[in-house]
């Protein structure tokens, strides 16, 4: 069956979008089907996939907002056929505000996967939420569709700080909304193995999360960050790079390590 | 009178937490008395000033939910006494919705400034608020009491994606709820000489924002990331680095150029 991971962490700016994108790319290189959901307003998760973040197509706001179903909108990749991208837009800005009146408001997203799911004829393999860096409706709406919870966190001083308020929304999905909802993948990011305090935080982290910290943790690497701005995952950018290869290893081991 | 700034760019991780803390720690160092709102439910900001983040203590989520002065709520920084924090605690993160259904909800920050500023002996020259990574009713709450805004641009791909969403939402709040709200300042932050996209990203914002975006550019600099695991601003942490310096450099260019 199809594994659905929401990557979330209300922390801004640590590798969200770069890791759904990449782990995502890594995943259908090696021949899987992977559907890439963009829940961030900004949009960050289309552009990536070279996907134009245009307002007048249809995109993720008219699955959650509109029921209009999810093989309307979703679009192949630039550089993937099997790499599937249900885009977002400005539209979806609004959202937030907009789920709050309408009915079954956190279970949106759940329903609309489903049907989609069901409809196929092929399988898809992986889904990849990705979330705002925030714990709104949109990020409800990720945490009640998805089976995993996958949080990057970044190498950096301030990501401990916000982790006990994401573990404890975690905790309350699942007792009012997913009871099959679970931690199962920290991915460590922007690691510098120059700097002291990345080492100590990742050191922190393994030590709190032992066995869903994967091993591999992804390095601080300008190419990374260039791919983005061709469209590309860095897979597909550079694949011999650090990047590419650390995002090719950690999603080996999240595929080995299964759910 | 007091120049009051909001800190805003709902693009995760850009620095906005780091220009909030080390801007008013370069202010405070030059003798000026500034304050530091911190609207941001992880309470970056609060544990950057050496402040502990505790949920029995009042914070500003009881400024904005339970009318309590502001007065009673501000506490100078482990750093420097000019340097003062109103506090960000776990409390703040029910804000958003509670704020919803109160009276005056876009207003309550301005009034409990106003009446701060009002019943204080000594003037409050400068006072930032930082904010969180989205433009829901606390980034709201800081546009309506501010009278300018300051955006930290990460030089990144992603950072002009979401730009023209927040320009927008700068000009409905000044159309609507704040006339004199205007954008006068662009801070480039981490910028990294070695890439090219870094001077591309940097050349295109100094474009569009000629007169804004400031002659200084943050580099990134590992001490700038550290300061805060000591409590501490970059300023006061290693007074030589480049980042300090580069801090102390914009908030001198800052106070120049005045509104
Ligand atoms: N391993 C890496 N090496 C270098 N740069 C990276 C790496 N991972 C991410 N980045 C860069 O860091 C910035 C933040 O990453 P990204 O946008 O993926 O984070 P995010 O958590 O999705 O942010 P947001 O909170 O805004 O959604 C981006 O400019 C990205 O290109
Ligand atoms: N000039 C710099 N050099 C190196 N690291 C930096 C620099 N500025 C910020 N950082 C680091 O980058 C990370 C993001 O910065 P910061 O937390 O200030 O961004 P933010 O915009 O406030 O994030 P959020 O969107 O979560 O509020 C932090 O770990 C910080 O220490
Ligand atoms: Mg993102
Ligand atoms: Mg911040």
């Amino acid at each position: 069956s199809t594994r659905i991971f929401t990557v979330t962490n209300q922390k801004g700016g640590v590798g969200k979008t770069t890791s759904t994108v990449n782990l995502a790319a890594a995943l259908s290189k090696a021949g899987l089907a992977v559907l890439v959901i963009d829940l961030d307003p900004q949009g960050n998760a289309t552009t990536a996939l070279g996907i134009e973040n245009r307002n007048d197509r249809l995109s993720i706001y008219d699955a959650l907002v509109n029921d209009v179903p999810l093989d309307k909108i979703v679009v192949p990749s630039a550089e993937d056929a099997r790499l599937l991208s249900a885009p977002a837009n400005l539209d979806l800005a609004g959202a937030e505000i907009e789920l709050v009146s309408l009915p079954a408001r956190e279970h949106r997203l759940l329903r609309s996967i489903d049907a989609y799911l069901q409809a196929r004829d092929e399988p898809i393999d992986y889904i990849f939420i990705d979330c705002p860096p925030s714990l709104g409706l949109l990020t409800v709406n990720a945490f009640v569709a998805a089976r995993e919870v996958l949080i990057p966190i970044q190498c950096e001083y301030y990501a401990l700080e916000g982790l006990s308020q994401l573990l404890a929304n975690i905790d309350r999905i699942k007792q009012h909304l997913n009871p099959e909802l679970t931690l199962s993948t920290i991915l460590l990011t922007m690691y510098d193995s120059r700097t002291r305090l990345a080492s100590e935080v990742a050191a922190q982290v393994r030590e709190h999360f032992p066995t869903q910290t994967l091993t591999t943790a992804i390095p601080r690497a300008v190419r990374v960050s260039e791919a983005p701005s061709y469209g590309q995952s860095v897979i597909a950018y550079d694949p011999g790079s650090t990047g590419a290869l650390a995002y090719r290893e950690s999603a080996l081991e999240i595929a080995r390590k299964g759910n």
